[in-house]
């Protein structure tokens, strides 16, 4: 009837009983989900037909939305180099969160697609990290141009004036290594490293939420003329991805782990008739 | 090297921004690809050569395999074949430690690192959603983990995976999973 803790290596995950989300990462309250933002349908004649396509995203209205079916079950794997908990919330789609020893992030392994259509709906999935004691006033960091850390601000742009129509996407930014939400009085912080250049906002206070896939019906008409609706194998583009998840303080590990995850390993296999010690 | 030559062009008709973010028509999209596969596996005789020279392997070569599709737990070399050398090559310019997963069929494994010691692994089973991805054509249904300590700066370092003789590896630890049914 309780809430399941996981501990290893000195790290703890709590995920709650009813719905099998992350809640807690050890004393902090960390919560993560996957969710999706139902898409635009529209012919582009005006304005305010314009439909959500490989170009543009929009989403039809404010709210992402919880997944059709919630996680059925978490399996939890334990051992001497890494602690799973896989959350399984159907057949093609699942969350590892996995702890590995000597390190201090947690890996977030995302199996995502074919993307469901029959109710002739596009969507754009989200995976969206809140830690709720972070109070950032909407402010959050991306490393947009690849070098240095960019300060965004709900709704503001630096340099002029702006009228935001599109109050989701218009607050989306790209994002190549991490990006971080910070409460400036308690210097509390949460960063998230992205394998793979994607979108990121910071809508609700202490969020973040990067868009990881997206499968839409209808072209946008910025000129690619087709919808974004790639059907590998005759269904729907299935997509595997990871997030590094730190709620530490410190400032410089961040872009540390960046690069190591940017510049993982090169890995090559040989078949070989050697023995170990012949080998060596 | 025409190999070579032909990758860098791949790499720069990929740099369009089309490509880049996708916004590309399909099938535009899928030449891409196809130019860059070909790039990647024209020049996998280099890297072989290359990874070789630096291996010192004083004429004896081995044919360094690279798996394209480790990102859905799927390698033909690590699946078939025992023992197999697993080589990392570190692009930082620091010492780095490194989580390794490896596709292999069931069985035991004994790992050995260039000091002929034990290095601790384990094997956990493939996780349902990845063993059911449309287009996976692998034989593997468990990973065999290990930590890759210590790599050095802009270096390799082999490991010997072999299935033991008679007794299970002594330093490989098998998960059992263990479910838990949620309410909902």
């Amino acid at each position: 009837k309780e809430d399941i803790l996981v501990s290893a290596y000195g790290l703890s995950l709590k995920f709650d009983r009813q719905t099998g989300h992350l809640v807690q990462i050890g004393n902090e309250s960390v919560e993560q989900q996957l969710l999706f933002y139902p898409a635009m349908a529209g012919n582009n004649s005006r304005f305010e037909f314009r439909a959500s396509g490989a170009y543009i995203f929009r989403p039809n209205g404010t709210d992402a939305l919880p997944l059709e079916q919630p996680a059925t079950k978490l399996t939890t794997i334990f051992g001497p180099v890494i602690t799973e908990i896989r959350q399984h919330i159907n057949t093609n789609t699942m969350q590892i969160f996995r702890l590995h020893r000597d390190e201090s992030f947690i890996e977030l392994d995302w199996i995502l697609g074919p993307i469901p259509i029959e109710d002739g709906i596009g969507k754009e999935y989200i995976s969206r990290f809140t830690a709720p004691e972070i109070r950032n006033n909407g402010t959050f960091f991306t490393d947009s141009n690849g070098r240095e850390m960019l300060q965004r601000q709900l709704n503001h742009r630096l340099t002029y004036k702006v009228n935001v129509t599109e109050p989701t996407a218009g607050n989306f930014y790209p994002v190549n290594s991490f990006a971080y939400v910070e409460d400036k009085s308690t210097r509390s912080r949460m960063t998230v490293l992205n394998d793979r250049a994607q979108g990121v906002s910071s809508l609700l206070p202490g969020s973040l939420e990067f868009m990881i896939h997206r499968r839409l019906l209808h072209d946008d008409a910025f000129g690619v003329g087709e919808a974004l609706n790639e059907t590998a194998y005759g269904v729907g583009l299935a997509a595997r991805g990871s997030h590094w998840l730190g709620v530490e303080n410190s400032r410089s590990v961040a872009r540390f782990l960046a690069q190591r995850m940017a510049h993982s390993p090169i890995l090559t296999f040989s078949p070989t008739t050697l023995s170990a010690e012949e080998f060596r | 090297s025409n190999v070579l030559n032909q990758f860098q062009r791949s790499q720069a008709i990929a740099q369009h921004h089309d490509a880049v973010t996708g916004t590309a028509k399909q099938h535009v999209n899928n030449d891409y690809i196809v130019r860059l596969d070909q790039g990647i596996r024209g020049c996998s005789g280099v890297f072989s050569e290359s990874f070789n020279h630096l291996l010192s392997l004083n004429g004896s070569t081995l044919n360094q395999e690279y798996c394209a599709m480790l990102n859905i737990s799927q390698c033909q070399t690590t699946e078939q074949n025992s023992p197999f050398i697993v080589t990392l090559y570190n692009p930082l310019a620091f010492r780095s430690s490194h989580t390794v997963r490896i596709p292999v069929t069931d069985g035991s494994y004994a790992i050995t690192d260039h000091e002929g010691r034990l290095v601790a692994s384990q094997m956990v089973p493939i996780a349902e959603a990845v063993l059911l991805l449309p287009g996976r054509n692998s034989n593997a249904t468990n990973e065999l983990i290990f930590r890759a300590e210590d790599l050095p700066p802009l270096g390799l370092r082999s490991y010997h995976v072999k299935t033991p003789e008679g007794k299970p590896g002594k330093r490989m630890l098998r998960s059992r999973p263990k479910t838990i049914q949620l309410p909902n």
